[in-house]
């Protein structure tokens, strides 16, 4: 053990397990965290290269064998709660996206939640035993965060009982979802649905868009990998072309808006119902910026610790940068910053948890202001938390600058959360919405 | 805001807005007097908090309002002051994260962590207000003079907190197979590490690159 880090660890004020347990929520659920994370650390199959030290297509592959390798554990092990899982991903996956996310954070949240009986008695079972694997399509190339303006469309033929999918541009082709550019065999397509002449905004549609046995893109599939990106490179984000695919009515996730086998529409009970969705989702946001924050704080503090750098009185030794002002300027306010974030997303997750019961029974009343304040705190969150990793990296001198120091890879993997799921100034101004309603 | 400019009750986290229209109606304006502040107390602080974003809501209302009087469309009025509509939001979402820090700390009751993660509440509820004071300095709510006091409180914040720093962190129990990173291992022995991570480069699998024989070697020949 380094003897400056012990010596600082010897100078706390406080008990540091107590603390452990107040920010994962009790010293049970402390001690569920760190079983489900030793499962993952002594097990010799996640035994794996160091992603900086391979290619582009090495580093998929590595994540897909970890993808398939958790699914399997996580049912022997019968791992069932969403944090568990979590925690067992988390610590996986270390600091990259798993290929296949897509798959469980929206393919099967929305076959839960939008198929109805029929449907799901179809594609619950095959989604859930991996002989469907899915992702959900929604942001086209030259569209994102305003729905209204995607242009893929579904349009309904009476005579043989089949959407037409098509992507009438280059600026629909659908672009970004992960997992769709290899690993995914079936896509929930979102599209502008025609029946009858009438244009009915946006609907769910199920696509096949690979064969089940060869992979092969199906015919009227144009489908692949955008290309590298800044981070992300375990993803497969993938661009999906159609050319006039047909598929079964029966393929319209009907539990709300419906088509009838003669082209009649049937509108939803509420447009609301997305937006718990989206609630759910920035909830999980707000959390992912706290995880960053604690990452790269922990990062930079601990080697402000240990490095030693010129002087602070002439002729002494060497002082601990962490001694600097200036660096305890710099990093603590990130640390503040990092606990803030901690309680600010477990407070939202209960607000979500709560009130998700209401929504359920269709009480929508608290749901305007969930859903500002989400979308406001998912912004602020993360535009705040993606300075303060660069803020992080830089005070760590040129050692931040190398790969092995993970802060480069903690910010790739983080930053994007500032663009998806609604881009932040859209999502303030979602918010201001609300706030001059009020 | 329009609703509570109609005297309508507002319910939920937005309520502040029904007082600022309440403090509106009285007498003296809010620039007028700024509310003594205590800078060492938090509840205080996320007053001014709270006051900051219900200003800059209403400097974003009264934007639109006059684009509206320059016969601007809705849209056009609403496009127009979009930069301060997400200033608003931006105090809105900063008074929340201080609000709720702050109430989290009433639910600490262990005194040594307590103390700590006051600390911690507090220099970034002021670090806020400095990164942010030509807000709260605009809407009159703090004067130079208190400012000033902040920026030396935080430096005296720096310093409680420097004991701590490293138990801090160590308290996100973030395992280094999770971190992944040299620099931040738990046992701090970054130099050793960081030399044999280097080692393990794919570029050093031989001692002399074959570019090495495959151009630098024939440019010697050639010049």
């Amino acid at each position: 053990m380094n003897p400056d880090i012990t010596k600082e660890r010897l100078n706390a004020t406080f008990d540091v397990e107590k603390l452990i347990n107040i920010l994962d929520g009790g010293p049970e659920k402390t001690k569920r965290r760190r079983e489900i994370e030793s499962m993952v650390l002594n097990d010799p199959d996640f035994k794996e290269e160091d992603p900086n030290f391979l290619s582009r297509s090495e580093r998929y592959e590595q994540a897909v064998r970890k993808s398939a390798q958790m699914i399997l554990k996580i049912r022997e092990y019968g791992i069932a709660d969403p944090d568990e899982i979590y925690h067992y991903k988390n610590i996986a996956m270390g600091n990259h996206h798993e290929a296949m996310g897509l798959q469980f954070a929206m393919f099967l949240p929305t076959l839960y939640s939008q198929c109805n009986p029929q449907q799901a008695r179809k594609w619950i079972p095959l989604a859930e035993s991996f002989r469907v694997v899915g992702t959900y399509a929604q942001t086209e190339l030259g569209h994102g965060t305003h729905l209204r303006g995607l242009e893929t469309t579904a349009t309904y033929d009476p005579a043989t009982q089949e959407f037409v999918l098509n992507s009438p541009t280059i600026s629909s082709i659908k672009w970004w979802p992960g997992g769709l550019g290899k690993t995914s065999n079936h896509a929930i397509v979102l599209a502008q649905l025609y029946t009858q002449g009438n244009c009915h905004g946006l609907h769910a549609f199920i696509v096949p868009i690979r064969d089940m046995d060869t992979h092969e893109p199906l015919p009227g599939i144009v489908v692949g990998d955008i290309g590298p990106k800044f981070g992300f490179n375990e993803v497969d984000n993938g661009f999906l072309k159609l050319e006039n695919v047909r598929i079964p009515r029966e393929n319209m996730l009907m539990k709300y808006a419906k088509v009838e086998p003669d082209g009649t529409y049937e509108k939803p009970p509420s447009s609301k119902l997305t937006y718990g969705t989206m609630v759910f989702i920035r909830s999980i946001i707000v959390g992912e910026s706290a995880r960053a924050l604690s990452k790269a704080c922990t990062i930079s503090i601990r080697y402000s610790a240990v490095r030693h750098q010129s002087e602070i009185k002439p002729g002494s030794p060497e002082p601990q940068i962490l001694d600097y002002q200036t660096q305890q300027y710099k990093l603590f306010p990130v640390l503040a910053m990092a606990y803030a974030f901690t309680f600010v997303g477990q407070y939202m997750k209960q607000t979500y948890l709560r009130i998700s019961g209401d929504i359920n029974a269709g009480d929508f009343s608290e749901l305007p202001e969930l859903h500002a304040l989400s979308a406001g705190l998912k912004a602020f969150t993360t535009w705040a938390a993606n300075s303060a990793i660069e803020v992080c990296r830089m005070s760590c001198g040129g050692h931040g600058y190398s790969r092995s120091s993970a802060l480069p890879d903690i910010y790739v993997e983080f930053t994007p959360t500032c663009t998806y799921e609604g881009e932040n100034t859209v999502m303030m101004l979602q918010t201001a919405r609300y706030l001059v309603k009020s | 805001y329009k609703q509570a400019k109609a005297g309508q009750r507002l319910s939920g986290i937005v309520s502040y807005l029904n007082e600022a229209e309440h403090r509106r109606v009285q007498v003296q304006p809010v620039a007028a007097r700024p509310p003594v502040v205590d800078i060492n107390d938090l509840a205080g602080l996320v007053e001014i908090y709270k006051l900051r974003a219900s200003y800059l809501v209403e400097l974003a209302a009264k934007s639109i309002q006059q684009e509206l009087q320059r016969r601007k469309s809705q849209e056009d009025a609403w496009n127009n002051s979009a930069i301060e509509l997400v200033r608003a939001s931006d105090a809105h979402c900063h008074y929340v994260v201080v609000k709720l820090f702050t109430e989290k700390l009433g639910e600490i009751g262990d005194t040594a962590i307590h103390s700590v993660t006051s600390t911690l509440a507090l220099l970034y509820t002021l670090h806020g207000i400095t990164t942010n004071s030509g807000d709260f300095l605009q809407a009159g709510l703090l004067t130079v003079p208190q400012m000033m006091q902040i920026s030396a409180r935080i430096k005296e914040l720096l310093c409680q907190l420097r004991p701590n720093a490293v138990a801090l962190v160590d308290s996100f129990d973030l395992h280094d197979k999770k971190l992944n990173s040299v620099l931040g291992r738990y046992d701090g022995n970054v130099y050793e590490h960081m030399f044999d991570w280097a080692r393990r480069s794919p570029l050093n699998a031989t001692e002399v690159h074959e570019s090495f024989h495959k151009y630098l070697k024939p440019l010697r020949s050639k010049l």
